[in-house]
């Protein structure tokens, strides 16, 4: 089985609903 | 004259003065007025009370009023500092202010903690060391991404993620162990900035200061 390099917090906080640019589009 | 004097006095409910704001945040005084700009154009999409309703919110990060989002949850709960269910003008120039480019380091690992962390208990990471949850919130992610990866799998990337983090070993993630987790995995913080702020005067232009500058 290949190490796991996944990172639990990571996937979480690059995650879509965590990114606030859509609030600027006009 | 008088359209911009009418401009002027209609203030929405909860309206915070720019100077007042532009010291305590990052922003200048003109950003803070082209964030009304924005902050006006939000509150009033769906309800047109001058206040952002959760599901102004969410119209605006997912284009759809209905669409429920853990995630977006969060980041209202996190702009809603009086939990009264609403955003004031202050209260969403002041949780920006975390976002601007400016902004310091500390502040932005802190407001993470707080996103991630279950409770929003500002200041303390002690819903960090719950995996459970940790868990649940990786296959919500897993689940809207439509990727599949086995309940095991999400088990050991948790494990995993909680030994790395938890240098002391001690079962829970304090705020230092946090900052050193983040320093480690800087991606951590990315959504933490929106290059957008630096332009907001630009994208959003104030009918208010463009006034000012004329006078």
């Amino acid at each position: 089985m290949a190490p796991v390099t996944m990172n639990a917090f990571e996937l979480i906080s690059t995650s879509q609903g965590l990114n606030l640019s859509s609030l600027f589009e006009k | 004259m008088g359209c911009y004097h009418s401009k002027r006095t209609k203030k929405t409910p909860g309206y915070e003065e720019p100077t007042v704001l532009a010291a305590e945040t990052p922003f200048t005084v003109s950003e803070v007025e082209a964030l009304y700009e924005l902050f006006k154009k939000l509150s009033s999409s769906v309800i047109d009370d001058g206040l952002i309703h959760k599901e102004e919110l969410q119209l605006a990060l997912f284009r759809n009023k209905n669409k429920r989002n853990l995630f977006a949850d969060r980041i209202f709960d996190l702009f809603d500092v009086k939990r009264n269910g609403v955003i004031e003008f202050g209260e969403f120039v002041r949780s920006l202010g975390v976002f601007h480019p400016y902004a310091p380091v500390e502040d932005k690992i802190h407001c993470t903690a707080n996103l991630l962390s279950d409770y929003m208990i500002y200041g303390k990471l002690v819903s960090l060391n719950e995996k459970r949850r940790l868990k649940e919130m990786v296959m919500a992610l897993l689940h809207e991404s439509d990727l599949l990866l086995s309940d095991d799998f999400v088990e050991t990337i948790v494990d995993k993620t909680f030994r790395d983090a938890d240098l002391k070993g001690d079962g829970k993630i304090d705020p230092d162990e946090w900052k050193e987790f983040v320093s480690k995995n800087p991606s951590l913080i990315k959504n933490m900035t929106l290059p957008h702020l630096k332009d907001i005067t630009l994208a959003f232009p104030s009918f208010v200061s463009k006034t000012e500058v004329e006078d």
